[in-house]
């Protein structure tokens, strides 16, 4: 159970909040906008009004306690630029930020913020390249007709190797990655000599029709 | 080279405008603020200050002739709902809508808009993941040992089988895809027995230094 900071109900720093407070952890929202802060609340474990951007409202808070802060403050550049140097000097362990514009981009990466998002650009560039030549993971995420899927390893492919399983010839589904939680990490691209262990996650892509046909979907 | 009408220039409407422009098509951008319409003249063919909610403005445009018109207005959400009406009534061929929530959104769809995107609820669910429970499509696109790449078949490789190539084996690369632009289609997870023929695109995930060693980044 994890411990989370977002600063900003908007759009982005809303939809942080509700994700990690979904998946079972611990989300503290912190917002100057009063109504934002009473309409998030009851989907988060606290929520209280207050301006980022000064020190004495963030020393109100353990700052250094939180595994990460999210910085989710759009428009206010002078405000995200502020409380960003502020996370970073109270000694905030990760942190993550949007912005605004490349520059206000690189001046938050140069304060130190660890990862700086930009959803609109980002998504912006996605839809561009969607409308003329989609990448092949645009094309997955956004296909209706194929899957990235992540399964337990099913009890017949236990101890045999990725050729003699040969899910690719039988089904045309592409193994890309196995997790093995043991190791604590995932081996993408796993060649054909690599075992399936008990409780190994298999990554793979494939059409949905033949996802189907296994109930990985 | 194809023709889009973006209309409204904030952080996501000004990057899919710039982005599908560098990409070499005609772009046309309407924002009813004049200084957005001024920044953003330069990147784009064609920009004009107009109120895209209105019947009188959108009839001044083809907006059948467009191959796509992308409606990028946020906050102001009856004015996109309205504008969105329009478009489709209009005779849109194809229209993309960035909502500002999930209701938003259905309206959106109801009314006949193509595809909806959610920019900021989709990074959040993605940071929100990524601190907690990376998906393998997020942890390739975010980590710096991993690359999706899209190259040209190398001549070497032209008229062998995938099996034959044996990339998994030989560098613990991937083929998650071939592209074949004589049959205009995307082949995802194609099987051992796929000959790669001349002009094909490869679409491989590995480490980057397999990927370097083929000289693939
Ligand atoms: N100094 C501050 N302290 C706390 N919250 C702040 C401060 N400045 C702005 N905010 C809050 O941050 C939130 C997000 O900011 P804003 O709406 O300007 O950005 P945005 O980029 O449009 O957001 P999004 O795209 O995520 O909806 C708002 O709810 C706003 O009230
Ligand atoms: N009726 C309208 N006609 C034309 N443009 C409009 C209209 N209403 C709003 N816009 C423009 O749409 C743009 C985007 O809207 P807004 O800034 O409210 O949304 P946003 O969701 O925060 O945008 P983004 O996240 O893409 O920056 C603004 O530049 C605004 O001037």
């Amino acid at each position: 159970r994890k411990q989370f900071l977002v600063i900003g109900a908007g759009r982005f720093g809303s939809a942080v909040a509700t994700a990690l407070s979904k998946l079972g952890h611990d989300v503290m929202v912190v917002d100057n906008d009063e109504t934002l802060v009473q309409e998030i609340s009851s989907e988060v474990t606290d929520a209280v009004t207050a301006n980022a951007a000064s020190e004495s409202a963030l020393k109100a808070l353990d700052i250094p306690g939180y595994d990460a802060v999210i910085l989710a403050i759009g428009y206010e550049i002078q405000a995200s630029i502020m409380t960003a140097l502020l996370l970073v000097e109270m000694g905030a362990k990760y942190t993550v930020a949007k912005a605004q514009t490349e520059l206000h981009g690189k001046v938050l990466e140069k304060i130190g913020i660890n990862r700086v998002v930009f959803p609109e650009r980002d998504m912006g560039l996605k839809v561009a390249h969607s409308l003329v030549a989609p990448t092949i993971i645009d094309m997955i995420e956004l296909s209706d007709e194929y899957s990235v899927v992540e399964v337990s390893a099913p009890d017949d492919m236990v101890g045999k190797t990725l050729k003699e399983i040969d899910l690719r010839a039988r089904f045309g589904i592409s193994v890309i990655a196995l997790r093995r939680d043991s190791e604590g990490n995932t081996h993408i691209s796993p060649v054909a000599e690599d075992v399936i262990k008990a409780g190994d996650i298999i990554v793979a892509v494939g059409d949905n029709k033949a996802l189907k046909k296994l109930e990985w979907i």
